[in-house]
């Protein structure tokens, strides 16, 4: 599996609708002043996934990744973020191994209603994990390192990083 | 699964023995099992030597040295077992300009393997991307993403 | 005693609100005493909103954002009551260039009052030393001091 | 008063004896690689004012802050520091007042035991918090920021934020 796509909307700062589209056998590069949103978009990456602490994403509430306005916009009525992974090379997990793709959507209303889509047929929490599941993606493991956390291998207890290698055994 | 567990810890180990000396520019370092009677409930340590120093405990590291030696694990997690992507926000911060060259250095020998995304204000890392997005706030509060073509 | 917090609170937190739209180039930051019946139990919250966002909680702003209100709260005390010197361990590392600069022209305006003392791996912030001294470790784990002139 | 100049010999990383003079009314920049020496600087300041925990220095135990050798050489002793102030606009606290200088002196042998100067003066661990006991480099006031530590302030609860509040009275 590789990634292909990101598309925020409603989500974090990203008020209007956002795509990346990233370097398949390289490097992609985030850059930009600070507050203007990079690390927002690590948070759109590990809420689609299925991150389900409010203050793992830095808010207080889950309602804190809806666009809540600026001083030229209204705050909007619901997050959505989309994934999609190419499959190209056949390394998803058994369940979406002939998929050529797998779009993974979450979606979160103001009214606290969510939504889950996987190849845009609605689905549950638990399967949105699915497809990166037995990688180093899923859950809170080693492949994204969010900003300040860098050096939490080192001042992690010894019983601490054994659970990392449980994630990647 | 114990069995499971131990071959798990001995890949890792032997990358991160491979990975720290090339990142530190020399020293060593390993993992090691936290004394235990049953393999399941053991912690893992790491011991660190940057080149030149005595062994000692990993906390009177310096920020870029403990910083460092946090990628080269990492990496050996990632180079043992690959995933769909590797996405590190501004891990460069602490580092000096030769250690960024190392790092941006592995990274690169590393692309064959995975696709990295990387945040950075660092001008030194901006020069090895293949893809570069630029994140603007042009409107106040609201994030627009540019891409900027690099073969520029 | 209660009058004295209250003295000392009412002058740091104007400090605060001068120096944070300064700063940030713009936007506006307060301090608030957390709600309780004895001024002697009092908590100090912040309330910060950068230039064209809502104010919202602490917790939701950047990293720079965090560090940038941080440094300006360490001014507001020390603009109030001033020590012998302030020493800075790489606080500007989250900064990206445009608040490098805002940073280091807001300390270049407190020189008269009190001594800097900078540590930092950025090259603008270099830029605006009086003095500075280079610590080398030619014997591998042996620290040592180079003073470098910098009128040259 | 001015902080005029600071002496290591045996703290840490510092070998060999090292003097750093101050800019008076200016800034003093110390720059150097990952690794060098520059936070054991800030850990020498925060020691010889009466720091005494060695978890806060980075270490485990207080011995931890004496040289413990390296690739060429052996371990030290003992550790010394001295911090000297310039008191020459007479802002020292009342007991200081007339001097025109203090000289603040610790010493740690690997013995475990402790000396304590002030302008070549024995005296107790309490003494030497004295000079700068009503200013912000007091304990772990506001006017010294660690490596890493800067948005201490931002993520302190309200009542440890009214700490450095009672600081500055
Ligand atoms: N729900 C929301 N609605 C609107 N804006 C939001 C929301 N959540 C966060 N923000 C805004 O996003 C900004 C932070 O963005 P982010 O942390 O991604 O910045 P950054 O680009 O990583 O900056 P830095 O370089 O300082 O780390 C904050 O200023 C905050 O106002
Ligand atoms: N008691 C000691 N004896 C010898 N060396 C020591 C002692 N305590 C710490 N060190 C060494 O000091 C080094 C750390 O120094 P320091 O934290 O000051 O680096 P730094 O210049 O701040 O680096 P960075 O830019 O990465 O923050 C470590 O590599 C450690 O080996
Ligand atoms: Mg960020
Ligand atoms: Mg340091």
């Amino acid at each position: 599996m590789r990634l292909k796509r990101l598309k925020l909307n409603g989500f974090k700062s990203f008020c209007d609708e956002t795509v990346l589209d990233f370097e398949q056998n390289g490097i992609t590069l985030v850059v930009g002043p600070n507050g203007c949103g990079k690390s927002n978009v690590v948070d759109a990456i590990r809420w689609v996934l299925g991150e389900q602490s409010p203050s793992f994403l830095r808010g207080q509430a889950m309602g804190d990744v809806i666009f809540n306005g600026s001083a030229t916009r209204k705050p909007v009525g619901r997050s959505e973020v989309t994934i999609l992974f190419d499959n190209v090379n056949g390394t998803a997990p058994e369940k979406y191994r002939d998929y050529e793709e797998i779009a993974v959507t979450r979606r979160l209303y103001r009214s606290g209603e969510s939504e889950y889509l996987i190849n845009k047929i609605p689905c549950r929490l638990m399967d949105i994990r699915e497809p990166v599941a037995d990688t180093g993606a899923a859950g809170r493991s080693y492949s994204i390192v969010e900003q300040g956390r860098v050096d939490e291998l080192i001042t992690a207890s010894p019983a601490e990083r054994r659970i990392y290698m449980e994630e990647a055994a | 699964s114990r069995r499971r567990f131990k071959e798990t810890f001995d890949a890792v180990n032997e990358k991160f023995q491979e990975i720290f000396p090339v990142i530190f520019n020399g020293g060593e370092a390993k993992l090691v099992l936290t004394d235990s009677q049953d393999l399941l409930l053991a912690g893992v340590d790491i011991v660190a030597q940057p080149p030149g120093k005595k062994l000692q405990n990993l906390n009177l590291l310096s920020g870029g040295e403990k910083a460092l030696t946090a990628i080269a694990l990492i990496f050996s997690f990632f180079l043992y077992k690959p995933s769909p992507f590797c996405l590190l926000d501004e891990v460069d911060a602490p580092l000096d300009d030769a250690n960024v060259g190392r790092f941006t250095r592995l990274i690169q020998n590393m692309t064959d393997r995975s696709q990295f995304i990387i945040i950075t204000h660092n001008k030194r890392t901006m020069e090895v991307g293949d893809l570069l997005y630029g994140v603007t706030m042009e409107e106040a509060g609201v994030s627009k993403i540019v891409s900027v073509n690099l073969a520029s």
